[in-house]
């Protein structure tokens, strides 16, 4: 007959090995494990259901991050939001997504290719732009992206375009001078207009493990984003990493992306997410 | 981080003289924690630090009868990184490195490029055709992918960029598309054929029937699984899916230029046995090399 002591150990290993697994990491593991063996030991949880209840509960309050409705910050149109994220993440794809569904609610929506490095970025927009039915605004060959940026913001407030959605490159955030361009395109798009970007969003991949941290530490810190999207949840990774990554930066967690289709977009639901990490 | 770990294990067992199970154990308490912040997978995380301890206490036995009258000559922590450094190397190393499987003399050996989504296939498919046209090889680059928007476009401007035709055929299926191609580099007597295919679910059913189809139709000596460095838990049930379903030859590793320890590159390699056998360092096309295990070993332990 195995003693509380004894059920308690176990019980603690599995929620950690789902933890762990599930890409949550080791120190926010550690901090969530701890916290349910105090309150066993405190004989505060009476059975393994309510163990988990409270796991369920300790992480839907590190998510819960008290945020303004999105896009808010823009007092008048056009709304601006920048898209930005390492290699592969789902920026551009993503973007259309988000393009359609304000097309969808009747608003008028301008793209910016300003991915002007990449082989076939642009042309990879803008089929995108066709399909969804938006206009995409891209530059002459050889341009900055800061430049296409300020020439589409402006665009979209001379022809009172209600929002604006600008694709950057990908880059990995250890690159200095690539982070450097982000921060100018950045600023440009205050430029054309003051306030502007209004959401910096931040791409992550749901496969991604720890690096995401570092990923979040280092676009925040050169460019103050305002959200994040988790993609290609659709997928088998759970995407725990974003409980560190929303516990240590309090970045709210706006759309996930459920696959590659245009309407694969939804609004990012914590109850949902946090069911769906411990299944 | 993994290199405080290791540092802190370090310190635990420096000045040590005479090395306990207990201080072995100490040391590998951090380094559990900073191995599953660099992503490597659990179970792997176990195995590995059981074979380090292992590793250890048979060195404790030796060090001691050899330091009988005289100096040790190497220290507890000198051997415990040792320990760490040749478990990791041994882990992922494989007889034939970068080396693909060549087709029998007279038909153009074939690479068929296959993984996740956004992990660098594209890219990987034209610097690799870009290594190879540099070892003297006819290359030809196949564009298989006839879903994501203007992935043709890319893999066609990435081959002007290396000067390696891209075949395409945009009213087939990627199955047709291959088989085609196949059929065009025996005509032109090419050397190598890359299919460049879409990124796709393991769990995709209809999309992995695909890349079956394609594998039967044209008999790939090389099926490479192409995975991004910063992978997380998942990378050990993406790589397995995928080996049940085509059986891979090999693991090109991407974004290595990176800050991701890229610890769930070792999950895979050593629990499906793939060989790691590229390294993608860059966005630019002359940016792959072959995998070099101690200089990822080191990257890991930091
Ligand atoms: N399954 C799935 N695939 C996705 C999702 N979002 C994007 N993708 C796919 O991921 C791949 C990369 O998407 P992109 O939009 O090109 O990514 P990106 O961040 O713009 O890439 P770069 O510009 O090259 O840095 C494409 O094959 C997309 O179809 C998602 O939510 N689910
Ligand atoms: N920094 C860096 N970027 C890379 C590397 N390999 C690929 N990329 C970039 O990663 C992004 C995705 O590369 P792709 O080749 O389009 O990936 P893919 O697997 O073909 O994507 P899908 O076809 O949509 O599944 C692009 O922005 C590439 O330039 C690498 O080794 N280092
Ligand atoms: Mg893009
Ligand atoms: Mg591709």
């Amino acid at each position: 007959f195995s003693g509380k002591k004894e059920i308690d150990a176990a019980l603690l290993e599995d929620i950690e090995e789902t933890l762990l697994t599930g890409d949550v990491g080791a120190a926010t593991t550690k901090r969530l494990v701890d916290a349910l063996r105090d309150r066993l030991d405190r004989n505060d949880l009476a059975d393994s259901e309510r163990v988990w209840e409270a796991l369920r509960e300790d992480s839907r309050r590190i998510l819960s991050v008290d945020s303004p409705g999105f896009g808010s910050a823009a007092k008048q149109s056009p709304l601006v939001i920048l898209m930005v994220g390492v290699n592969g993440a789902g920026k551009t794809t993503t973007t259309a997504k988000l393009a359609g569904r304000y097309k969808q609610a009747g608003q008028k929506v301008l793209l910016a290719a300003a991915d002007t490095f990449r082989a076939a970025a642009v042309q990879q927009l803008e089929m995108w732009g066709q399909r969804v039915g938006v206009t995409v605004h891209k530059a002459k060959d050889g341009a900055k992206p800061s430049a296409v940026v300020y020439e589409a913001v402006a665009r979209g407030v001379a022809e009172g375009f209600d929002v604006v959605i600008a694709d950057t490159a990908g880059r990995l955030q250890n690159k200095a001078p690539l982070m450097e361009e982000l921060r100018k395109t950045r600023d440009a798009a205050g430029k054309a207009c003051p306030g502007a970007p209004h959401e910096v969003l931040l791409v992550l991949d749901a496969v991604t493990g720890q690096n995401a941290l570092s990923q979040a530490k280092e676009f925040r810190e050169a460019l103050d984003v305002t959200g994040v999207v988790l993609t290609k949840l659709d997928g088998t990774a759970k995407g725990g990493v974003i409980l560190a990554v929303v516990d240590e930066f309090k970045l709210p967690v706006r759309f996930i992306g459920v696959g590659e289709k245009a309407d694969d977009l939804r609004d990012f639901d914590t109850a949902e997410f946090i069911e769906a990490l411990f299944s | 981080t993994l290199t405080e770990g290791f540092r802190k294990a370090r310190q635990k067992l420096t000045g040590v003289a005479e090395l306990t199970e207990a201080d072995i154990e100490a040391a590998l308490r951090d380094v559990r924690l900073s191995l599953l912040e660099a992503d490597v997978e659990l179970n792997v995380t176990r195995r590995f630090l059981g074979r380090v301890k292992e590793k250890m206490l048979g060195q404790v036995v030796k060090l001691r009868a050899e330091s009988q009258g005289k100096k040790a000559t190497i220290t507890p922590d000198q051997l415990f990184v040792k320990a760490c450094q040749e478990e990791l190397v041994a882990m992922m190393s494989s007889p034939d490195g970068a080396q693909l499987t060549e087709a029998p003399k007279g038909t153009p050996t074939i690479v068929m490029m296959v993984g996740l989504q956004g992990q660098g296939k594209t890219t990987t498919s034209a610097k690799l055709a870009k290594l190879l046209t540099e070892e003297g090889k006819k290359v030809l680059l196949v564009a298989a992918d006839l879903q994501r928007p203007a992935a043709v476009e890319q893999l066609t401007v990435l081959g002007q960029k290396v000067n390696v035709p891209v075949f395409s055929a945009p009213n087939s299926t990627p199955v047709e598309v291959c088989r085609r191609a196949l059929a065009l580099a025996k005509v032109q007597k090419k050397d190598v054929v890359i299919f460049d295919t879409a990124g796709r679910l393991a769990i995709d059913t209809v999309l992995m029937d695909e890349l079956r189809a394609i594998k039967s139709e044209t008999k790939p000596q090389n099926i490479l699984l192409v995975v991004n460095a910063a992978i997380g838990q998942n990378a050990l049930a993406t790589a397995t899916a995928f080996h049940d379903t085509l059986g891979l030859t090999g693991i090109a590793l991407t974004m290595l230029d990176g800050d991701a320890r890229g610890g769930a590159a070792l999950a895979i390699r050593e629990v499906t046995g793939i060989p790691i056998r590229y390294a993608g360092v860059g966005e630019s096309l002359d940016k792959l090399e072959a995998f070099r295990p101690d200089g990822m070993a080191s990257r890991i332990l930091g």
